[in-house]
């Protein structure tokens, strides 16, 4: 009776959705681009800028520098250099104490006593199509750009790409002591050794 | 996303990049 009538109705449903509309369950949505998005074949068109060269893996289970350590050995040399290296682990870049072999934090509180600094990428636009088009990747070197005159900030640094483009501000409670180092003269680079 | 950047001179930067 009722039944068989509300079977026969969801049954034609079903059939004129897969066959005249085109819908299926078991096919997958396919992503729709949208019109901002980088043209799907530049990837291989692109001219990548120059990147650090990719550091050598270290052995899993490495220990991390102890404070008393720290203390002691993370100290400038004659040449003014900290005893450090970056050095891939676990897929994340760390630095490395040279003379222990031990990890050192890239947010140690040592760092910019040494001219280390470590900074959140903000205020990027479009993150997703800069790095489709490579500007932003783990290894990627990028230059730090003070704008005196900005309206926002007077301590603003602009992080530029290695060919002049904008990709984001280093973050206001950095800058504000990062902006008197650039002031000085001294020039800043930096790489991405973090990219989620 | 968080991206994180490591900064410091051209010169320290080579360094710590040392193989």
């Amino acid at each position: 009776g009722p039944f068989a009538i509300v079977l026969a109705c969801v049954l034609a449903i079903t059939a004129w959705l897969t066959r005249v509309a085109g819908y299926s369950a078991a096919e997958p949505a396919i992503p729709q681009r949208r019109a901002t998005d980088a043209p799907a074949r530049a990837w291989n068109q692109l001219t990548l800028p120059p990147q650090w060269p990719a550091p050598p893996c270290l052995s899993i289970g490495r220990d991390r520098l102890s404070i008393t350590d720290a203390n002691r050995l993370l100290v400038a040399d004659a040449q003014g250099l900290p005893p450090l290296r970056v050095q891939e682990h676990g897929g994340v870049l760390w630095l490395v104490e040279v003379t222990s072999g031990k990890l050192v934090g890239i947010g140690d509180a040592r760092l910019p006593a040494l001219g280390i600094w470590s900074i959140w990428l903000r205020a990027v636009d479009s993150r997703t199509i800069l790095a489709r088009e490579g500007l932003l990747h783990s290894g990627a070197a990028l230059r730090l750009v003070r704008q005196p005159r900005n309206a926002a900030d007077s301590n603003a640094i602009a992080v530029h790409s290695v060919t002049g483009r904008l990709v984001g501000y280093v973050s206001p409670r950095i800058a504000a002591g990062l902006a008197a180092v650039l002031d000085a003269g001294t020039s800043i680079d930096a790489v991405v050794v973090s990219f989620s | 996303g968080l991206i994180t950047l490591l900064a410091a001179s051209p010169q320290t930067l080579s360094h710590l990049f040392e193989p």
